[in-house]
Parts: C-alpha cells; sequence; structure tokens
C-alpha cells in the first residue's frame, strides 16, 4: 500500500506546472525514502530529475516499492481541481493499476476524489555524474526566469557568459540584439536575493531559449536558481 | 543556426 499526503496540495501543483511542458508522461519510483523520478523530453535534448523526499510530506507509507507510470497531461488536469491550501492524498494498492488522488478542503466540508489509469513505462535510470563546473551562478530564480523571458523574444537562444565580475545574458535576431549584465553582489545581505559566482574559468554557452523557458517555469517552486556550467557539458 | 542537441551521451546508463 502507498499513501502520501501533503497537508496544502500546491507543492505538488506546482511541480506538475514545473514538468508538464517538458514531459508527457514519467514514472513516479516510490520507496520509504520518498518518490523519486527522472525522465528526459522527447528530443532526449533535458533531463527531469526530481525528489519528493518522505519527510516533506505530512504523511507517508510506502510498503513495497511501486513504480508508477503517470500520464502528466492527466495528472496536471487532476491537480488543476485542487485548490492550493487543500489536503491532498495520493494512494495506490501495491500492484494497481490505478491511483488516486483526494483533496480535502480547509473546513473538511468539500472532499473530492480522482481516479487515474496508471501507464506501464519501460524504466531507464541515467547515472547523472559528479562535475566539476567552470563556473556556479547562483541568483534569484524570478530574476533568470525574466531575463530568459525578455531575451526569447529576440532571438532562439540565449548566450551566457561568465566571468568573476559578473554573468552576461544575450540575444539577438531580426528585431535586434539584447544584452543583460549581473554583476556579482558585493555585500550579500540576502542569500537567495543575491548573485552568487564560483568561478574555475570564465564560461561562454549557447542555449535554446525553448528549453531555458520549460526550465524556469519551475520557479515557483524556490527562490534561488543555481546555473552550472562548463563547456561542452550540459547546463 | 546551433541546434541544441541530445545529451544522452552524458548520461552513464546506470
Amino acid at each position: 500500500m502507498f499513501e502520501a499526503r501533503l497537508n496544502a496540495s500546491n507543492v505538488l501543483k506546482k511541480v506538475l506546472d514545473a514538468i508538464k511542458d517538458l514531459l508527457n508522461e514519467a514514472t513516479f519510483d516510490c520507496s520509504d525514502s520518498g518518490i523519486q523520478l527522472q525522465a528526459m523530453d522527447n528530443s532526449h535534448v533535458s533531463l527531469v530529475s526530481l525528489s519528493l523526499r518522505s519527510d516533506g510530506f505530512d504523511k507517508y507509507r510506502c510498503d513495497r516499492n511501486l513504480s508508477m507510470g503517470m500520464n502528466l497531461a492527466n495528472m496536471a488536469k487532476i491537480m488543476k481541481c485542487a485548490n492550493n491550501d487543500d489536503t491532498l492524498t495520493m494512494k495506490a494498492q501495491d500492484n494497481a493499476d490505478t491511483v488516486t488522488f483526494m483533496f480535502e478542503s480547509q473546513n473538511q466540508e468539500k472532499v473530492s476524489d480522482y481516479e487515474m489509469k496508471l501507464m506501464n513505462l519501460d524504466q531507464e535510470h541515467l547515472g547523472i555524474p559528479e562535475t566539476d563546473y567552470a563556473c556556479v551562478v547562483r541568483m534569484p530564480a524570478m530574476e533568470f526566469a525574466r531575463i530568459c523571458r525578455d531575451l526569447s523574444q529576440f532571438g532562439e537562444s540565449v548566450v551566457i557568459s561568465c566571468t568573476k565580475e559578473g554573468v552576461k545574458f544575450s540575444a539577438s535576431g531580426d528585431a535586434g540584439s539584447a544584452n543583460i549584465k549581473l554583476a556579482q553582489t558585493s555585500t550579500i545581505d540576502k542569500e537567495d536575493e543575491s548573485v552568487i559566482i564560483e568561478m574555475q574559468e570564465p564560461v561562454t554557452l549557447t542555449f535554446a531559449c525553448r528549453y531555458l523557458n520549460s526550465f524556469t517555469k519551475a520557479t515557483p517552486l524556490c527562490n534561488q536558481v543555481q546555473l552550472s556550467m562548463s563547456a561542452d557539458v550540459p547546463l | 543556426k546551433q541546434r541544441q542537441t541530445a545529451i544522452t551521451s552524458f548520461f552513464p546508463n546506470t
């Protein structure tokens, strides 16, 4: 029996909003330590790796390891039916072919439950190698999302160049060209509002706006984003 | 136009 409860469903709502544009389907691997999800987008250009630790749930029970193949578009439809402050309970029997989602309103007056068929997805588990990056930039997630959104109006790709002074984002196309330079924050009073750069050596890399704008769908989940970069290595 | 390339080769299949 698998049962996981969140007192507020908004974390899982944000997780679904973060991945549903990149992935059509994915396997939720449930074990007593939590839920792991790892999947590549259809073109294998990006890898989504997600971990929901059991201690992040208000109640978590997983008697036997369970892999739930989810159609994320359908799961997103179900999650849209939950209010942010509803209690969410996800349940599945051990060798089930369905999963149920129950939402309870704060005042206990409204209880909704949704059942979704599970899919048989072939499992490929990829190892994510430890990498020593040339540059690691930590910056406000909202700021990065804003930069990607603004620059994607000017070109299909963004050039990110990082030195110890700061990080520059550039794009150019028919409409013109755009450069956004962020200096490293000198006096760090609020970590998650600062731009912090750890540089082994300068780096200049180019990425498609389409993917950056998909990744920044995860912005509501966290105040800070970390950009780890090296030549010829995935961002 | 530089295309974003697949990254499968970066992740050894465990």
